[in-house]
């Protein structure tokens, strides 16, 4: 299987 | 005092459209520079971000900076009653609690104005550095939108390779494998033309339900700009008069 990451391990949350 | 008249209604009518399935509701940051949203969908791995200049609309006055939560679902249903031909005001007070919407018939023969109720949402701004990415792709916004929805029947992940000569749209289902490739090309045909700009290879993975959503805004600009690098989220751009609307997806990794 395969997932999808959420954008805040990318960009940080301001 | 925040008002912004657009003779062209049908823009926005369009934009809204574009995303209204993605974010359900928003905070919009209006500025004298610009109206502007950023927002990321339910499931934290799309992020829309439209900016539309002031500079752009017919008339254009914000007093002091404000932030206007809207519910996306009752905007797109109020814009819905404006006629493709209609110009639309937006206007709030300071400290607004609705939006003024106004639509005006081409030759004002008819004039309607809803208040759409604000609401006051937590904002999860994400920071987004400005970032060198390893492949850029410009081609047909319609051409990337079929060749998505096209793939869609196989399967729901697209894995996409770029590299200096060509982009290579690859999909893998239960049903078999295949794979649909483009060569850089400097086409008269819009529907053809491929603009690769690539400094490193790259291929990458990810949901083409996502991307299909995505594509909606194809009605906006003929041109879609992808932006590439490895393991981070892929960019689309699509650039029209009144500013600009690009969508975040982070990449498919494999378990």
């Amino acid at each position: 299987g395969k997932y999808q990451e959420v954008l805040s391990k990318f960009y940080y949350v301001g | 005092m925040f008002e912004a008249l657009l003779g062209n209604g049908l823009i926005l009518k369009k934009i809204i459209e574009s995303i209204k399935e993605l974010v359900t509701e928003v905070n919009f940051e209006v500025t004298s520079e610009a109206i502007s949203l950023q927002a990321m969908d339910a499931s934290h791995v799309a992020l829309v971000v439209l900016v539309l200049r002031a500079s752009e609309f017919e008339e254009y006055r914000c007093d002091r900076p404000q932030t206007l939560g809207v519910s996306i679902t009752n905007l797109a249903k109020l814009l819905k009653i404006a006629g493709n031909d209609d110009s639309i005001i937006l206007r709030a007070e300071d400290e607004a609690h609705v939006l003024t919407l106004v639509f005006t018939g081409k030759n004002n023969e008819k004039m309607c104005e809803f208040n759409l109720n604000l609401l006051t949402l937590d904002s999860e701004h994400l920071g987004i550095p400005e970032q060198e990415y390893s492949a850029e792709v410009t081609m047909s916004s319609s051409e990337f939108s079929r060749i998505c929805r096209e793939l869609t029947q196989v399967t729901d992940t697209l894995n996409l390779s770029v590299d200096k000569e060509s982009v290579k749209f690859a999909v893998s289902g239960d049903i078999g494998t295949g794979s649909i490739t483009m060569k850089a090309n400097n086409s008269d045909k819009s529907e053809e033309k491929l603009i690769l700009n690539v400094s490193d290879t790259v291929s990458m993975a990810f949901a083409l339900r996502y991307l299909n959503l995505f594509n909606k805004a194809s009605s906006l600009s003929d041109e879609v700009v992808l932006s590439l690098s490895p393991e981070v989220p892929v960019v689309l751009k699509f650039a029209f008069d009144l500013g600009e609307l690009k969508y975040f997806l982070a990449p498919k990794i494999a378990e």
